[in-house]
Protein backbone atom coordinates (compact mmCIF):
# COMPACT_ATOMS: atom_id res chain seq x y z
CA UNK A 1 0.00 0.00 0.00
CA UNK A 2 2.80 2.64 0.08
CA UNK A 3 2.34 3.44 -3.50
CA UNK A 4 -0.35 5.48 -3.13
CA UNK A 5 0.89 6.61 0.03
CA UNK A 6 4.62 7.17 0.83
CA UNK A 7 5.29 7.05 -2.73
CA UNK A 8 2.84 9.59 -3.81
CA UNK A 9 3.10 12.11 -1.17
CA UNK A 10 3.68 15.62 -2.59
CA UNK A 11 6.94 16.81 -1.40
CA UNK A 12 7.19 20.05 -3.16
CA UNK A 13 5.57 23.81 -2.95
CA UNK A 14 6.16 26.57 -5.44
CA UNK A 15 7.06 29.90 -2.39
CA UNK A 16 8.04 32.13 -5.06
CA UNK A 17 4.56 32.46 -7.05
CA UNK A 18 3.23 36.06 -6.17
CA UNK A 19 -0.60 34.56 -5.90
CA UNK A 20 0.23 32.02 -3.28
CA UNK A 21 1.22 34.48 -0.54
CA UNK A 22 -0.58 34.39 2.92
CA UNK A 23 0.27 37.97 3.87
CA UNK A 24 0.32 40.28 1.29
CA UNK A 25 0.40 44.22 1.59
CA UNK A 26 0.88 46.20 -1.93
CA UNK A 27 3.23 49.05 -0.31
CA UNK A 28 5.02 46.47 2.08
CA UNK A 29 5.31 43.42 0.49
CA UNK A 30 4.24 39.41 0.72
CA UNK A 31 5.30 36.78 3.54
CA UNK A 32 4.34 32.90 2.09
CA UNK A 33 4.64 30.15 4.82
CA UNK A 34 4.81 26.63 4.03
CA UNK A 35 4.21 23.85 7.08
CA UNK A 36 3.14 20.62 7.75
CA UNK A 37 -0.64 22.20 7.49
CA UNK A 38 -0.09 22.96 3.32
CA UNK A 39 2.62 20.66 2.64
CA UNK A 40 1.87 16.91 5.29
CA UNK A 41 5.48 15.48 4.94
CA UNK A 42 7.10 18.25 6.74
CA UNK A 43 4.84 16.94 9.95
CA UNK A 44 7.89 13.78 9.11
CA UNK A 45 10.70 15.60 9.31
CA UNK A 46 9.39 18.28 11.90
CA UNK A 47 10.74 21.63 9.45
CA UNK A 48 8.33 24.23 7.78
CA UNK A 49 9.85 27.05 5.72
CA UNK A 50 8.17 30.62 4.83
CA UNK A 51 9.49 32.99 1.83
CA UNK A 52 9.47 36.82 2.58
CA UNK A 53 9.32 39.57 0.04
CA UNK A 54 10.06 43.35 1.91
CA UNK A 55 9.48 46.08 -0.84
CA UNK A 56 11.96 49.55 -0.68
CA UNK A 57 11.89 50.74 2.95
CA UNK A 58 8.88 48.25 4.56
CA UNK A 59 9.43 46.86 8.12
CA UNK A 60 8.55 43.03 8.74
CA UNK A 61 6.87 43.76 12.57
CA UNK A 62 9.37 43.25 15.47
CA UNK A 63 8.30 39.43 16.48
CA UNK A 64 9.55 36.24 18.06
CA UNK A 65 9.27 32.21 17.22
CA UNK A 66 7.21 30.51 20.23
CA UNK A 67 8.25 27.03 19.50
CA UNK A 68 11.23 27.07 16.68
CA UNK A 69 14.88 28.72 15.61
CA UNK A 70 15.21 29.92 12.01
CA UNK A 71 17.98 30.11 9.90
CA UNK A 72 17.08 32.72 7.35
CA UNK A 73 19.12 32.78 3.86
CA UNK A 74 19.41 35.92 1.90
CA UNK A 75 18.29 35.88 -1.80
CA UNK A 76 18.34 39.17 -3.08
CA UNK A 77 18.45 43.12 -1.98
CA UNK A 78 19.63 43.74 1.55
CA UNK A 79 17.88 44.83 5.03
CA UNK A 80 18.65 46.22 8.22
CA UNK A 81 17.70 43.68 10.80
CA UNK A 82 18.25 43.47 14.60
CA UNK A 83 17.74 40.55 16.51
CA UNK A 84 17.40 40.65 20.51
CA UNK A 85 18.07 38.05 23.27
CA UNK A 86 16.36 37.76 26.04
CA UNK A 87 18.61 40.09 28.04
CA UNK A 88 17.55 42.96 26.27
CA UNK A 89 21.01 42.98 24.15
CA UNK A 90 20.84 43.47 20.67
CA UNK A 91 22.75 39.89 18.91
CA UNK A 92 22.85 41.70 15.83
CA UNK A 93 22.16 44.99 14.61
CA UNK A 94 23.41 45.53 11.23
CA UNK A 95 22.90 44.63 7.47
CA UNK A 96 22.28 41.54 5.63
CA UNK A 97 22.60 41.06 2.31
CA UNK A 98 22.33 38.25 -0.82
CA UNK A 99 23.90 35.11 -0.48
CA UNK A 100 24.20 35.75 3.37
CA UNK A 101 22.69 33.61 6.49
CA UNK A 102 21.31 34.39 9.43
CA UNK A 103 19.89 32.43 13.02
CA UNK A 104 17.40 33.73 14.65
CA UNK A 105 17.19 31.29 18.17
CA UNK A 106 13.73 30.18 19.09
CA UNK A 107 12.11 33.42 21.19
CA UNK A 108 14.58 35.79 19.67
CA UNK A 109 12.98 39.13 18.87
CA UNK A 110 13.90 40.16 15.62
CA UNK A 111 12.85 43.22 13.27
CA UNK A 112 13.62 43.66 9.54
CA UNK A 113 13.90 46.73 7.49
CA UNK A 114 14.22 46.75 3.93
CA UNK A 115 16.90 48.94 2.19
CA UNK A 116 16.15 51.23 -1.06
CA UNK A 117 16.66 47.75 -3.29
CA UNK A 118 13.91 45.58 -0.69
CA UNK A 119 14.73 42.24 0.42
CA UNK A 120 13.72 38.43 -0.28
CA UNK A 121 14.23 36.14 2.02
CA UNK A 122 13.47 32.27 2.80
CA UNK A 123 13.46 31.03 6.10
CA UNK A 124 13.63 27.89 7.70
CA UNK A 125 12.05 26.94 10.75
CA UNK A 126 12.40 23.63 13.49
CA UNK A 127 8.89 23.14 13.73
CA UNK A 128 6.60 21.89 11.28
CA UNK A 129 4.28 24.29 12.40
CA UNK A 130 6.53 27.30 13.48
CA UNK A 131 4.41 30.46 14.99
CA UNK A 132 4.98 33.24 15.70
CA UNK A 133 3.96 36.60 17.74
CA UNK A 134 4.46 39.92 17.05
CA UNK A 135 5.05 42.86 19.00
CA UNK A 136 3.66 45.62 16.71
CA UNK A 137 0.50 45.41 14.40
CA UNK A 138 -3.35 44.96 14.35
CA UNK A 139 -2.77 41.25 15.60
CA UNK A 140 0.15 41.91 17.79
CA UNK A 141 0.48 41.06 21.46
CA UNK A 142 0.23 44.57 22.35
CA UNK A 143 -3.61 45.03 20.50
CA UNK A 144 -4.06 41.99 23.21
CA UNK A 145 -3.68 44.14 26.02
CA UNK A 146 -5.62 46.29 27.97
CA UNK A 147 -4.42 50.02 27.71
CA UNK A 148 -4.71 50.51 31.02
CA UNK A 149 -1.46 47.57 31.58
CA UNK A 150 0.49 49.33 29.05
CA UNK A 151 -0.15 52.72 30.50
CA UNK A 152 1.03 51.28 33.83
CA UNK A 153 3.95 48.98 32.25
CA UNK A 154 5.39 52.11 30.17
CA UNK A 155 4.32 54.91 32.37
CA UNK A 156 2.85 56.55 29.89
CA UNK A 157 -0.57 58.10 29.28
CA UNK A 158 -3.74 56.20 28.62
CA UNK A 159 -3.43 58.32 25.21
CA UNK A 160 0.12 57.78 24.57
CA UNK A 161 -1.02 54.07 25.46
CA UNK A 162 -3.96 54.03 22.48
CA UNK A 163 -1.31 55.37 20.32
CA UNK A 164 1.02 52.49 21.30
CA UNK A 165 -2.12 50.12 20.34
CA UNK A 166 -3.41 51.04 17.21
CA UNK A 167 -1.52 53.28 15.14
CA UNK A 168 -0.02 49.87 13.27
CA UNK A 169 -3.11 48.61 11.63
CA UNK A 170 -1.15 46.71 9.25
CA UNK A 171 -0.61 42.90 10.26
CA UNK A 172 3.06 41.51 10.13
CA UNK A 173 4.00 43.93 6.44
CA UNK A 174 4.11 47.32 7.45
CA UNK A 175 4.99 50.25 4.89
CA UNK A 176 7.98 51.95 5.46
CA UNK A 177 7.63 56.03 6.10
CA UNK A 178 9.59 58.41 4.26
CA UNK A 179 11.48 59.17 7.26
CA UNK A 180 13.64 56.14 7.50
CA UNK A 181 16.40 56.23 10.16
CA UNK A 182 19.76 55.75 8.66
CA UNK A 183 20.99 52.66 7.48
CA UNK A 184 24.30 51.28 8.34
CA UNK A 185 23.87 53.39 11.71
CA UNK A 186 24.52 51.00 14.79
CA UNK B 1 25.36 23.50 30.46
CA UNK B 2 26.98 19.58 31.21
CA UNK B 3 23.43 17.72 32.25
CA UNK B 4 22.18 15.45 29.56
CA UNK B 5 18.58 13.98 29.61
CA UNK B 6 19.26 10.94 31.95
CA UNK B 7 21.59 12.12 33.88
CA UNK B 8 20.16 11.87 37.32
CA UNK B 9 22.86 9.96 39.49
CA UNK B 10 21.71 11.28 42.59
CA UNK B 11 23.15 10.05 45.54
CA UNK B 12 20.77 12.56 48.05
CA UNK B 13 18.17 14.82 47.55
CA UNK B 14 17.20 17.75 49.93
CA UNK B 15 14.13 19.88 50.55
CA UNK B 16 15.06 23.51 49.42
CA UNK B 17 14.13 26.83 50.50
CA UNK B 18 14.39 29.98 47.63
CA UNK B 19 17.59 30.96 47.18
CA UNK B 20 17.34 34.38 45.83
CA UNK B 21 15.01 36.71 46.04
CA UNK B 22 14.20 39.79 43.53
CA UNK B 23 12.45 42.93 44.80
CA UNK B 24 10.41 44.94 43.00
CA UNK B 25 7.93 47.98 43.57
CA UNK B 26 4.52 46.02 43.34
CA UNK B 27 5.99 42.61 45.10
CA UNK B 28 8.85 40.25 45.31
CA UNK B 29 9.75 37.25 43.88
CA UNK B 30 11.26 34.24 45.28
CA UNK B 31 13.72 31.73 42.95
CA UNK B 32 15.11 28.39 43.57
CA UNK B 33 18.47 27.45 42.36
CA UNK B 34 17.81 25.68 39.29
CA UNK B 35 21.18 24.81 39.32
CA UNK B 36 20.52 21.99 42.24
CA UNK B 37 21.60 18.75 41.34
CA UNK B 38 17.42 17.62 41.30
CA UNK B 39 16.40 20.59 39.36
CA UNK B 40 18.49 20.08 36.66
CA UNK B 41 17.64 15.86 36.59
CA UNK B 42 14.25 16.92 36.46
CA UNK B 43 14.68 19.86 34.41
CA UNK B 44 12.55 22.46 36.37
CA UNK B 45 13.22 25.57 37.12
CA UNK B 46 10.57 27.18 40.15
CA UNK B 47 10.04 30.46 41.75
CA UNK B 48 7.30 31.81 43.64
CA UNK B 49 5.49 35.38 42.85
CA UNK B 50 4.48 37.88 46.26
CA UNK B 51 2.54 40.05 44.31
CA UNK B 52 0.61 43.22 46.45
CA UNK B 53 -2.34 44.62 46.04
CA UNK B 54 -2.37 46.81 42.84
CA UNK B 55 0.80 44.95 41.95
CA UNK B 56 1.39 43.84 38.22
CA UNK B 57 3.71 41.18 36.96
CA UNK B 58 4.97 42.96 33.55
CA UNK B 59 4.33 40.67 30.28
CA UNK B 60 6.49 38.46 29.80
CA UNK B 61 7.34 35.21 27.79
CA UNK B 62 9.16 32.00 28.59
CA UNK B 63 11.80 29.52 26.52
CA UNK B 64 9.64 26.73 28.41
CA UNK B 65 6.11 25.79 29.14
CA UNK B 66 4.83 26.95 32.80
CA UNK B 67 2.08 25.84 35.01
CA UNK B 68 1.88 27.80 37.96
CA UNK B 69 -0.87 27.58 41.35
CA UNK B 70 -1.99 30.06 43.08
CA UNK B 71 -1.25 29.55 46.62
CA UNK B 72 -3.23 32.65 48.32
CA UNK B 73 -5.00 35.38 46.96
CA UNK B 74 -7.01 36.32 43.78
CA UNK B 75 -6.20 37.84 40.11
CA UNK B 76 -6.59 38.84 36.52
CA UNK B 77 -4.09 36.65 34.46
CA UNK B 78 -3.73 37.77 30.44
CA UNK B 79 -2.62 35.82 28.11
CA UNK B 80 -1.62 36.69 25.35
CA UNK B 81 -1.91 35.25 21.84
CA UNK B 82 -0.53 36.55 18.79
CA UNK B 83 -3.82 36.67 15.80
CA UNK B 84 -6.71 36.03 18.07
CA UNK B 85 -9.44 38.71 18.52
CA UNK B 86 -10.15 40.83 20.91
CA UNK B 87 -13.16 39.30 22.64
CA UNK B 88 -13.67 41.43 25.40
CA UNK B 89 -14.45 44.52 24.40
CA UNK B 90 -17.18 47.59 26.12
CA UNK B 91 -20.00 49.02 24.06
CA UNK B 92 -20.06 52.92 25.03
CA UNK B 93 -23.83 52.83 26.12
CA UNK B 94 -23.63 50.01 28.65
CA UNK B 95 -20.50 51.87 29.89
CA UNK B 96 -22.88 54.67 30.60
CA UNK B 97 -25.34 52.91 31.77
CA UNK B 98 -23.61 51.45 34.31
CA UNK B 99 -21.64 54.59 35.45
CA UNK B 100 -25.13 56.26 35.70
CA UNK B 101 -26.79 53.63 37.94
CA UNK B 102 -24.17 53.68 40.00
CA UNK B 103 -24.91 57.26 40.72
CA UNK B 104 -21.43 58.74 38.46
CA UNK B 105 -23.15 60.64 36.06
CA UNK B 106 -20.53 63.52 36.13
CA UNK B 107 -17.31 61.00 35.55
CA UNK B 108 -15.83 63.13 33.15
CA UNK B 109 -13.71 59.74 31.53
CA UNK B 110 -15.90 57.07 30.43
CA UNK B 111 -13.77 53.61 30.21
CA UNK B 112 -13.75 52.22 26.88
CA UNK B 113 -11.24 49.60 26.17
CA UNK B 114 -10.81 45.87 23.96
CA UNK B 115 -8.62 43.71 24.44
CA UNK B 116 -8.27 39.60 24.38
CA UNK B 117 -9.64 37.39 26.68
CA UNK B 118 -8.64 38.12 30.34
CA UNK B 119 -9.19 35.11 33.58
CA UNK B 120 -9.45 35.80 36.78
CA UNK B 121 -7.40 33.44 39.28
CA UNK B 122 -7.61 32.83 42.85
CA UNK B 123 -6.30 30.55 44.78
CA UNK B 124 -6.32 27.07 44.26
CA UNK B 125 -6.34 27.61 40.67
CA UNK B 126 -3.27 25.95 38.41
CA UNK B 127 -3.02 27.91 35.27
CA UNK B 128 -0.25 27.04 31.95
CA UNK B 129 1.48 29.28 29.79
CA UNK B 130 2.99 27.52 26.91
CA UNK B 131 6.42 28.03 25.64
CA UNK B 132 6.76 31.50 24.10
CA UNK B 133 3.03 33.05 24.82
CA UNK B 134 3.50 36.63 26.71
CA UNK B 135 1.25 37.21 29.50
CA UNK B 136 0.89 39.40 32.52
CA UNK B 137 -0.68 39.23 35.93
CA UNK B 138 -2.27 41.85 38.21
CA UNK B 139 -3.27 41.48 41.51
CA UNK B 140 -7.04 43.57 41.78
CA UNK B 141 -7.70 41.64 45.30
CA UNK B 142 -7.19 42.87 48.93
CA UNK B 143 -4.54 40.84 50.12
CA UNK B 144 -1.59 39.10 48.51
CA UNK B 145 -1.14 37.12 45.66
CA UNK B 146 1.18 34.10 45.86
CA UNK B 147 2.08 31.86 42.71
CA UNK B 148 3.99 29.20 42.89
CA UNK B 149 5.37 28.32 39.07
CA UNK B 150 7.43 25.09 37.28
CA UNK B 151 8.99 25.90 34.09
CA UNK B 152 9.54 22.99 32.73
CA UNK B 153 13.03 23.72 30.62
CA UNK B 154 13.54 20.17 29.40
CA UNK B 155 10.32 20.11 27.75
CA UNK B 156 10.31 19.26 24.07
CA UNK B 157 8.53 22.84 23.43
CA UNK B 158 11.95 24.41 24.57
CA UNK B 159 14.82 24.23 21.90
CA UNK B 160 17.18 26.43 23.83
CA UNK B 161 19.09 24.97 26.10
CA UNK B 162 17.91 23.90 29.87
CA UNK B 163 18.91 28.30 31.20
CA UNK B 164 15.18 28.80 32.41
CA UNK B 165 15.00 32.32 30.37
CA UNK B 166 12.22 35.00 30.54
CA UNK B 167 11.69 37.69 27.92
CA UNK B 168 10.04 40.87 29.27
CA UNK B 169 8.09 43.23 27.07
CA UNK B 170 8.65 45.75 29.19
CA UNK B 171 9.96 47.66 32.43
CA UNK B 172 13.54 47.21 33.30
CA UNK B 173 13.44 43.84 35.16
CA UNK B 174 17.77 43.62 35.34
CA UNK B 175 17.67 46.45 37.61
CA UNK B 176 16.37 43.74 41.11
CA UNK B 177 19.11 41.79 39.98
CA UNK B 178 21.70 44.69 40.18
CA UNK B 179 21.55 45.23 43.48
CA UNK B 180 22.87 42.18 44.33
CA UNK B 181 26.48 42.00 44.91
CA UNK B 182 29.39 39.78 44.42
CA UNK B 183 28.70 36.35 42.92
CA UNK B 184 27.75 36.21 38.98
CA UNK B 185 23.82 35.38 38.31
CA UNK B 186 25.02 31.89 36.96
CA UNK B 187 26.61 30.95 40.39
CA UNK B 188 23.29 31.98 42.23
CA UNK B 189 20.91 29.85 39.60
CA UNK B 190 18.88 32.20 38.76
CA UNK B 191 17.14 32.41 35.49
CA UNK B 192 18.10 35.19 33.19
CA UNK B 193 15.79 37.67 31.99
CA UNK B 194 15.35 41.25 30.29
CA UNK B 195 13.01 43.68 28.62
CA UNK B 196 13.50 42.93 24.92
CA UNK B 197 12.53 46.48 23.55
CA UNK B 198 16.01 47.26 25.10
CA UNK B 199 17.89 45.60 22.59
CA UNK B 200 15.81 47.72 19.42
CA UNK B 201 17.23 51.45 18.65
CA UNK B 202 14.80 54.06 19.05
CA UNK B 203 14.06 54.65 15.61
CA UNK B 204 13.16 51.27 14.37
CA UNK B 205 10.83 51.09 17.02
CA UNK B 206 9.28 54.24 16.86
CA UNK B 207 8.70 53.36 12.95
CA UNK B 208 7.19 50.05 13.68
CA UNK B 209 4.75 51.29 16.23
CA UNK B 210 4.06 54.70 14.28
CA UNK B 211 4.75 56.62 17.65
CA UNK B 212 7.33 59.38 18.43
CA UNK B 213 10.76 58.31 18.97
CA UNK B 214 9.96 59.78 23.30
CA UNK B 215 7.13 56.99 23.06
CA UNK B 216 9.95 54.29 21.52
CA UNK B 217 12.22 55.13 24.23
CA UNK B 218 9.76 54.54 26.98
CA UNK B 219 9.10 50.69 25.59
CA UNK B 220 12.91 50.17 26.47
CA UNK B 221 12.31 51.24 30.15
CA UNK B 222 15.44 52.52 30.56
CA UNK B 223 15.36 54.90 33.87
CA UNK B 224 12.67 52.67 35.04
CA UNK B 225 13.04 51.65 38.46
CA UNK B 226 10.05 49.80 39.30
CA UNK B 227 11.17 45.94 38.50
CA UNK B 228 9.58 43.37 37.26
CA UNK B 229 6.23 43.79 38.85
CA UNK B 230 5.07 47.24 39.17
CA UNK B 231 2.59 48.82 41.25
CA UNK B 232 -0.40 50.41 39.28
CA UNK B 233 -1.31 53.48 41.88
CA UNK B 234 -4.47 54.19 40.31
CA UNK B 235 -5.25 50.35 39.91
CA UNK B 236 -6.35 49.24 36.28
CA UNK B 237 -9.07 49.03 34.55
CA UNK B 238 -9.82 46.28 32.01
CA UNK B 239 -13.25 44.45 30.24
CA UNK B 240 -14.25 41.74 32.05
CA UNK B 241 -17.18 39.67 32.76
CA UNK B 242 -17.75 40.92 36.10
CA UNK B 243 -18.50 44.42 35.52
CA UNK B 244 -20.69 42.67 33.08
CA UNK B 245 -22.36 40.57 35.43
CA UNK B 246 -23.16 43.25 38.02
CA UNK B 247 -24.53 45.20 35.77
CA UNK B 248 -27.19 42.62 34.58
CA UNK B 249 -27.86 41.44 38.41
CA UNK B 250 -29.18 44.93 38.94
CA UNK B 251 -32.00 43.99 36.67
CA UNK B 252 -32.79 41.14 37.58
CA UNK B 253 -30.94 37.41 37.71
CA UNK B 254 -30.87 37.57 34.01
CA UNK B 255 -31.33 41.11 32.60
CA UNK B 256 -34.36 42.24 30.21
CA UNK B 257 -34.28 39.41 28.56
CA UNK B 258 -34.73 35.81 28.41
CA UNK B 259 -31.23 35.27 29.35
CA UNK B 260 -27.78 36.96 30.54
CA UNK B 261 -26.67 37.89 27.31
CA UNK B 262 -30.22 37.84 25.33
CA UNK B 263 -31.44 41.70 25.40
CA UNK B 264 -33.39 41.73 22.73
CA UNK B 265 -35.80 39.04 19.97
CA UNK B 266 -34.59 38.31 16.86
Amino acid sequence: GIEETICTAEIKENLDKPSRADIYNPRAGRFSTLNSLTLPILRFIRLSAARGVLYRDAIMAPHWFLNAHSAIYFTRGECRMQIVNHLGQAVFDGQVREGQVIVVPQNFAAVKQAGEQGCEWIEFNTNDNAMMNTLSGRTSAFRAMPVDVIANAYQISREQAERLKYSRRETLLFSGSSSRYERGRV
Amino acid sequence: GSWQQGECHLSRINAREPTFRLEAEGGVTEFWDHTNDEFQCAGVSIHRHRINPRGLVLPAYHNAPVLVYVVRGRGTLGYLISGCPETFESSQESQQEYYEERGEEGRSHIFRDKHQKVREIRQGYVFAIPAGAAHWTYNNGEEELVTVAVQDVANYANQLDRTPRSFYLAGNPLRGQQQQEGRPREQRGLPEFGNVFRGFKVRPLSEAFRVDEETARLLRGENDTRGHIIRAEQGIQFVSPTLREEYGRREGQYGRGEGPYYTRDN
